[in-house]
This record gives structure tokens, C-alpha cells and sequence, in this order.
């Protein structure tokens, strides 16, 4: 199971409908200061279920929304989607046989998340079913946020020990 | 379910032990149960780069702190590899031969996991297979476009 | 006493609005009070690179809350010039664009103020009128080393 | 007043006697991750004065004497000495007249720390007092420490503010 590709659409600098191919296992993101590659990570993070908005960097849940520059307007919605590679089965479960697993998260100004797997509709419950037992979730060791990394070694023992039990 | 816990213990300490010298270039580093009791012990996290006694992680510079720290992540992807691994600018802090030995490794377990790495750091920008880049053109807006190794160089070099 | 806060506000303040766009090649940011009583009141940073209209400090990116915060300090000393600044790494976030206004404006203050600064970017390093090498030929132990810039990029791409 | 010169001896990494000179307003010091070159910021607030082990790293403060290598032994003390050029007089007080000021602190593992104004012995106070008003101390917005640069601008309203007073 690999990620083959992720589609934003009004989410923080992505207001246009942008699709980044992750067609291999070794992709970069290149650029400049503030043009968007720690946004990519908040929309993984955020589409596998994050609920804090403090964890991606805003004040509000609404601070995922594009919300204007100098030469555009905000607008009201921001969607995520992820497109998995599911040709080898390892994503457990029902879902084993489905070649391309796709799981989509919408949000608009008024707040409330809806969650969407091959394009049906399902709770957010359902994603963090899907990726229970592989390593990934919103907080996984799989995803390094900026500055963090040398978090992992500077936890408390009790912590150490939390951390490691989530991963098995 | 201590024997459970045991189990998760000694795999990603083997994992640990394994991934540090490779990191380093020589060294040791382990990690320690620091009370008797399987269900409620903590863990620490010993290490010591080559040449180095010191006692505790805090002494480890920035860059030792951040090499160890990976060498602990790498090693819980060997007790359960999640299918990917996003990495945003971990490498910074490195000098470039940390940064060579770092790249070694990732295109190693790329065989198994898929990593997609943020990088300003050109070494690093080498070893993808795929160059993703983003701008900002219109100011404000992130859009993609395609990148060579060159173009992506100049576009860490430009803002 | 009120009068003397309002000073040293209204001073670091036009420091700050003067050095953030020079940093940022463009763009705005100032300080706000929190609060109506002088006495008392917090302080806030407003920042707004160029083309972004962003609310919070916290929406800001690795490398732009760096640059910020670099204005600010040297926004200090413009208040209050100590004698010589020490930075450790303050270039790591930056892509080479930022580095190079960065050291524009080092280098424009180092007229009245002595800087000290620790890097692994090349173009950092070519700001500096002496390079001091640190190596640890013999593990463990710390020793200065006379270094041109060709060595000095070497050795920061050597363990 | 300039910075001319540090000296060190059984610091941290510096066990042998080592003198760095900053003969220029533009001095950079690199070196291979680990080599020492934060070990010399925290020489330079620990001679200032820092009183705190965490904030050099440590857990206690005996943490800033040499403990030891692959090849060499602990030593029993560490002394630091920073040495200004006051010829323009900056340097306050009665030390204006003077045209070199130096400003030592020497530590043994028993803990007491001796402090040292132009070799002479003198308290902790004499040495925190001649740097009053010129914006340097153990923790001064002069000596940014690595990975904390960000931390000036994510501060709280209220600690902004007593930020800029104590800059004053
Ligand atoms: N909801 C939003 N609407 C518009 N812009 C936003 C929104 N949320 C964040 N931003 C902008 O996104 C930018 C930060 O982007 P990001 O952190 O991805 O940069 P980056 O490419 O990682 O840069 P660096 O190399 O400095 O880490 C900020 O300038 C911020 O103003
Ligand atoms: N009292 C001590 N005795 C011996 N070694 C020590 C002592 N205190 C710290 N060290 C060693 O100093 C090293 C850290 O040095 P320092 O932080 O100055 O590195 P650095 O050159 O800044 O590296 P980086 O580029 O990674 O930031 C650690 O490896 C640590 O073990
Ligand atoms: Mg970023
Ligand atoms: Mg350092």
C-alpha cells in the first residue's frame, strides 16, 4: 500500500483544486519560505482525522480554510483527499479487495466535517478504523512535522513508553 | 500483557542499536527500562555518538539530538512499517555527512516504505525519485509545478 | 512608569516595522498593545509577508516565523545595541533567498555591532571577515582550527 | 566595546586550554555536528552568570566540566574567560578607564563557582553589574541560542512584554 496521489481544494494555500502526484517511493517537495510544503502535511494529517486546531497551527478549525490574500477573497470550503495504492490488500478489513482506496474529508466556515471513502459518505470513525493496526493516524510516528523530530527523544520515561505502545 | 510489552521493547531496541551506528558512522546507543515492573516502567534513551561518554540525551547537540531521534523513529518502522513516512525538513540541522549517511539509509528502507520528504537541502533533493515543487507566483496561492534537480535547487534559491 | 514604556514600545516598534520588510524583501508587520493601560498591557506581533494576509503568528511557516523573529531582535537593537550578538543557526529555515537579505542586513549592522555566528550554510559563512574551525581530531575533545572558506565548507560536509 | 577573545579550559568539550579570537565584527565559527560550536554560546552565558544546569543542557552543574571521552579522563574544574576591548570606554563605571576588561568564572566538581574581574577575584553581583544597561547577560536577547530563535515572537502577550522592558 502506497500513496499515490493527494487532491486540495480550498485548503489554507491551496485555494485552487491542486493534485501532487506521489508517483514512487522517494518524493520530494521543494520551495521557497512560506509557499505551501508544511501545508501538504497538515492536509494528511488533517484528512486522517486531526481535531485540534492548534496541532495545525490555527486558532480555529476554520483556519484550514483559505482564508484570502492580496488578490483573492476567502472561501467557504476546504477538501482534502488521499488516494492510496491499495493494489497489494494491506489495507485490512473489507477494503482489502479494492485496488484504490480513497478517503476524503470536507469541512466549510459553519464547522461541521464530513468524511467520504471511495466517494460514499461515513464517519470520521470509519478512517481511523481504516487505519488502525498500520501505523498511520493523525499523530503517527509515520508523519514528521516541522521542528518536532527531536521531540521523540527528549519525552519523559512514562511518555517513552506510551509512545512506543501506540506503535506497536 | 507484559510479555507483550517485552516483546515491543526488545524489537525496537534491536531496531535502535541496529539504525544508530549506521546514522553515526560508529557509536552506540540503547534504550533503558528504568523501573522493574514490566506494566508500569518507563523508558529512557541512552546514546553516544563516537568518542562521546556523555551521560544524558541533553548534553547531545542539536544535530546528535536529531540524528538519534531518527535513528529511534527509523527503528519503530522495523517493529511496524506504516505504508509511508512524511519527513518535513528533519535534515536541517544535519552537517553533510550526517546528511549522507541519513540519505543512505532512506533509500534503503524505500525498498519497503515510501517516504515523501520536505527538504531546502540539495544533497537531500538528489535522492528523490520525484521532484514536487511548489510556488508562489500569484501571491499567496500554492500551485505546483514540475521541477528538475536544477530548477529545484535555484527554487530553494528563490523566493 | 507609563511614559517610559510607551517609549521603548514606540521605538522597538518603528525598528521592527523598518527591518521586517528588508528581511522579507517586501510585506508589513508591527507591534499592537493588548490592553488600554499602559501599565499593564501585553503585546502582540502582527506579521504579513508579502502578498499574505494572514491573521495569527501561528499560521506563519518555519522559515517565516524565523525571519520574524530575527527582525524583532535586531529591532532591539536598535533600541539598545549591545556591544555584540551571538546567534547560533538562526539561518537553518531559511531557503537561500531569505539567507541573503539576511546577511545583507548583518552586514549592514555590523558597522556598529559585533556579530558572532555559528552555521553550516555556505553562503552565511561568506559573510564572515574570520572563519574559527572546530574539529574534534581526536574524539570527544574540542579544537580550534585556522579555516578558509573552501576548508570551512568542507569541513562542514565532513564528520 | 568588542568582543577580542574567549578562553577555555575543561568547558564542556574544551579540555585542553583553547583561546578563540574574534578579531572582526564578523566572526563565524562552524565545524561537524557535535565538534563544540554551541558548547561555546553556553561558555559565554555561563561566565555571564547563568545559575541554571537545564539551560546549559545539563542536569546538574557539574555537567559543564570535561566528564570524560573515549581517550581522556574527567577533569576536576572548568574556567572560562571572555576578554573585551574597551577602548571606547563603553564598559561602565569605574572600569571605564580601562582598555582590556576581563571577566573570568572558574567552577571545581565540589560546585562553588569563583568569579574574576581583570584577574582580581570579585562576586557574582560585581560581574552582572558591569554588564547593566549594556543589554548582555547569561540570558539577553544578544545570545540567541540554537533551535529558539522562533520563541521571541510565540511568546505571550504579557512575557512580550516584560521581554521588551528588561531590553530597555
Ligand atoms: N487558511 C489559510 N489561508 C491562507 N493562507 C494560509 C492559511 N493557513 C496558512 N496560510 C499561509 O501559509 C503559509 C505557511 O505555509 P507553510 O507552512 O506550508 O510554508 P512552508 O513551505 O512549509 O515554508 P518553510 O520552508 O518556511 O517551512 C503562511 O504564510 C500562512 O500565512
Ligand atoms: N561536560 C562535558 N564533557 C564532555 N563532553 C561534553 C560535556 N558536555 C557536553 N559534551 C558533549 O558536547 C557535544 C555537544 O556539543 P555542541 O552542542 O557544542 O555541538 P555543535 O558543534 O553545536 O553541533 P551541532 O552542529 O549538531 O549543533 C555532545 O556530544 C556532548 O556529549
Ligand atoms: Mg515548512
Ligand atoms: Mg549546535
Amino acid at each position: 500500500m502506497r500513496l499515490s496521489k493527494i487532491k486540495l481544494a480550498g485548503f489554507k494555500t491551496f485555494v485552487d483544486p491542486t493534485t501532487i502526484p506521489f508517483p514512487s517511493n522517494l518524493v520530494c517537495i521543494v520551495g521557497p519560505n512560506g509557499c505551501g510544503k508544511s501545508n501538504v502535511i497538515d492536509a494528511v494529517r488533517w484528512v486522517m482525522g486531526e481535531s485540534s486546531a492548534k496541532h495545525l497551527r490555527g486558532d480555529s478549525m476554520s483556519d484550514v480554510i483559505f482564508n484570502g490574500s492580496s488578490t483573492r477573497k476567502p472561501v467557504g470550503q476546504a477538501s482534502i483527499e488521499l488516494v492510496f495504492d491499495n493494489s497489494d490488500g494491506r489495507l485490512g478489513g473489507e477494503y482489502a479487495s479494492y485496488s484504490e482506496v480513497a478517503i476524503k474529508r470536507v469541512v466549510s466556515r459553519e464547522g461541521a466535517s464530513n468524511y467520504f471513502l471511495n466517494g460514499v459518505r461515513c464517519r470520521r470513525r470509519d478512517i481511523t478504523g481504516i487505519f488502525l493496526g498500520t501505523g498511520l493516524g493523525p499523530r503517527s510516528y509515520a508523519v514528521i512535522e516541522q521542528g518536532t523530530i527531536s521531540r521523540f527523544i527528549e519525552a519523559k520515561p512514562e511518555e517513552m513508553r506510551l509512545f512506543l505502545e501506540e506503535a506497536a | 500483557t507484559r510479555s507483550r510489552f517485552r516483546d515491543t521493547f526488545d524489537k525496537v531496541n534491536r531496531g535502535f542499536q541496529n539504525m544508530f551506528p549506521r546514522l553515526f558512522g560508529g557509536g552506540k546507543a540503547s534504550l533503558e527500562l528504568t523501573g522493574d515492573d514490566l506494566l508500569d516502567t518507563g523508558i529512557t534513551v541512552m546514546a553516544h555518538p563516537p568518542g562521546k561518554r556523555n551521560s544524558t540525551i541533553h548534553l547531545l547537540s542539536g544535530g546528535e539530538k536529531a540524528l538519534t531521534a531518527v535513528a529511534l523513529v527509523f527503528a519503530i518502522f522495523h517493529l511496524n512499517p506504516a505504508p509511508f513516512c512524511m519527513l518535513d525538513e528533519v535534515d536541517a540541522p544535519l552537517d553533510d555527512a550526517n546528511v549522507g549517511r541519513f540519505c543512505a539509509l532512506v533509500r534503503e528502507m524505500s525498498e519497503k516504505t515510501q517516504f515523501i520528504f520536505i527538504t531546502h537541502n540539495k544533497i537531500t533533493m538528489e535522492l528523490s525519485q520525484q521532484l514536487n515543487g511548489i510556488t508562489m507566483k500569484e501571491p499567496g496561492v500554492s500551485r505546483l509545478v514540475a521541477v528538475d534537480l536544477d530548477e529545484a535547487a535555484a527554487m530553494a534559491a528563490s523566493a
